[in-house]
This record gives structure tokens, C-alpha cells and sequence, in this order.
């Protein structure tokens, strides 16, 4: 995936049948980013396979001032890339128990 | 820990952390 200066990985182990699961975010390379990147930290938070959309989840990351408008779309993709990855994977993995 | 809450008026719960030294990328 393109790098976006913006990290997101899982935050728990998959067990493939959750539809909600944890990650985190941080941000790599600020410069990446077009506002000035409040330095918070790692935002930790859950995420529903299902039924959340990465571009929400992004903008409520903004209304929650971590993140400044102007940065919306790069975090939404990153969330995004990361959500595709999981989902690909669970599609790949057969059950053991059929 | 240096852990703080937010809860944004949707509901979602964002739990702040220190980033992990070790995964930042090299300067």
C-alpha cells in the first residue's frame, strides 16, 4: 500500500470471527500530513468490519482534535488499507473446523 | 500510564498511548 505516513495495525490478535476489532494509529511521517500534526500519540480504538466506514472513523478523529481537516482523507485511506488487509486475510483463512 | 481517554458524541472510545519507540521509523 502507499505509505501515508500514517501507521495502523491491529491492536489484538484476529480471531477471524470478531466483526469488531481493535487497532491502533499513529502517525510515522508528519510531514506526510498537511495540518500540523497534534503529537498525542497512539489512538487506540475499535473498529467494526462490518458495519463502520474508515472515512467516518477518520473524521471522528478530527472532530476529536487529533487531527486537522485537511487530513481527513489521508487517515481514512490509512485506516482503510489496513481494514482491506484484515478482511483479505479472513477471506483466505479456512476455518479448521469447517 | 500516560493513557487518556476520549469518547467522541458517536459513541467511539479513542484510548490515547505513548507510540512504541521501536516502531517509529528510523530518522
Amino acid at each position: 500500500a502507499e505509505d501515508t505516513g500514517v501507521r495502523v495495525e491491529l491492536n489484538e490478535e484476529d480471531d477471524g470471527k470478531k466483526s469488531s476489532i481493535a487497532l491502533k494509529l499513529w502517525v510515522e511521517d508528519a510531514k506526510k500530513l498537511k495540518g500540523k500534526y497534534k503529537d498525542t500519540g497512539a489512538i487506540e480504538f475499535t473498529f467494526d468490519l462490518v458495519n463502520d466506514i474508515p472515512e467516518v472513523v477518520a473524521q471522528e478523529m478530527v472532530e476529536s482534535g487529533f487531527f486537522l481537516d485537511s487530513d481527513v482523507k489521508v487517515v481514512g485511506k490509512s485506516i482503510r488499507d489496513r481494514v482491506s488487509l484484515i478482511k483479505w486475510r479472513r477471506e483466505r483463512t479456512v476455518s479448521p473446523t469447517g | 500510564s500516560a493513557t487518556a481517554q476520549v469518547v467522541h458524541s458517536a459513541g467511539r472510545r479513542f484510548i490515547v498511548s505513548p507510540v512504541p519507540e521501536a516502531r517509529l521509523k528510523e530518522q
